[in-house]
């Protein structure tokens, strides 16, 4: 599902270099339920924005459900983003002027799914992360936490193939975090939905079913887990 | 250092109405080291914003510092702020197109300390949270944890008597979480600063010496612990 091929990202500020990415080599199958782990300042945000095609690397090579990110125009990029992904920004990124639902919603409206079926998945979504009575609510009438589960609302209602997430239980509460992990394990395992994940959170680890840990731009382990 | 006497807060949305607080009675003594948790949507970042003067309640008193905040102008809680108060908020709201520097010194600049004692402040404390060498990147060069102890930096270099801190540690991993909080100890051992912060984080909770939990606008439990 993604394989990355020698990447590197070097960020210039004020004539200091910024190694994120030193040389990442990297296999993600699909059906993968994945967590990154790290310090602060280690490369995550930076290597799932650039295999969500939202940054290119230095140098390298993205490949993603079969395309070479580093080959497509941004038009191409956008399309792909549209039809393979779902991202949570650290940030939550939510659009300020729609309400909870209709940020869920947005993905299926430009894919062109028709009204009815929009509105039935994204208030199916929003229940699952216990928001449906906050539908109507705009981003800066939520608390931290749900804006953060609205983000993954947004993220998981059109089933993409590949969901990345960068530390998406941050502002949760265990038991909210703990609803969240399952819900996204449930999706992996009934419906087969890629998962890639950042995270700090213990609790999250222990449910991803393999481990990667970053430190200063480079993978330094790799293991697969059992979970239950 | 902090009274409410009957806080509520009710926020009305399309007729729909919050009680985010439901009559918060809660003393908190000068040099305490307090964490209040509670599950996301349970009333943290109201009560902390209503503290500092961020937020006014729907009804009852707030005395920080020997004042009632609610009988206070805009012009009068501003003042207030800049001489009593830290406040790290949930998304940090550091100025974008200030540096990390910039962003630390600023509360000392307001209150007009001199050049150079802002410098040594503002670098030592910079030191401290780990981000010496970030000191001129603007938050959109940083990761998501470095703005969020720039924030933190921010909020004790003029070493206030009251620090507000609204989930100070979500986006930081365990290691950069615990040199933070030691950080903050260090502050309320020397200085006597006390401190107030809402949180999520078992770590956060261990170190602290009293743990007030919030569950649908009510405290819950209110109990002191003993630490090392
Ligand atoms: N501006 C607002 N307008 C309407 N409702 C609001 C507003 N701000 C907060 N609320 C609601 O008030 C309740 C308490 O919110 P608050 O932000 O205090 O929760 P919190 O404990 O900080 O949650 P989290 O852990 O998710 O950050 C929530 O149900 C929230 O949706
Ligand atoms: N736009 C940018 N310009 C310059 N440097 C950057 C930029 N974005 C990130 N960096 C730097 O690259 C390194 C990796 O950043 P990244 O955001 O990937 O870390 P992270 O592992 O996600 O950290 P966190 O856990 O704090 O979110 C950091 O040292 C950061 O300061
Ligand atoms: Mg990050
Ligand atoms: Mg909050």
């Amino acid at each position: 599902m993604v394989r990355l091929e020698g990447v590197t990202k070097v960020y210039r500020t004020d004539s200091v270099e910024t190694h994120a990415l030193r040389g990442i080599d990297l296999v993600i199958h699909a059906g993968e339920f994945t967590a990154i782990a790290g310090p602060s300042g280690s490369g995550k945000t930076t290597l799932l924005n650039i295999i969500g095609g939202l940054d290119t690397p230095t140098s390298g090579r993205v490949i993603v459900a079969g395309r070479d990110l580093t080959q497509m125009s941004p038009s191409e990029l956008a399309d792909f983003r549209l039809h393979t992904l779902g991202f949570v920004f650290q940030s939550y990124n939510l659009i300020e002027v729609l309400s909870a639902y209709e940020n869920t919603e947005f993905v299926l409206l430009l894919q062109g799914v028709p009204k009815e079926e929009r509105r039935r998945r994204a208030m199916a979504i929003l229940e699952e992360v216990g928001l449906a009575g906050f539908a109507n609510r705009r981003p800066t009438q939520l608390s931290g936490g749900q804006q953060q589960r609205v983000a993954v609302a947004r993220a998981i209602v059109a089933q993409p193939q590949l969901v990345l997430a960068d530390e998406p239980t941050a502002n949760l509460d265990s038991e909210t975090a703990t609803r969240l992990m399952k819900l996204m394990l449930e999706l992996n395992r009934t419906y087969g939905v890629t998962f890639l994940f950042s995270t700090h959170d213990p609790l999250v680890m222990r449910m991803a079913r393999r481990l990667i840990e970053l430190r200063d731009g480079k993978v330094v382990s790799d293991r697969t887990v059992e979970s239950s």
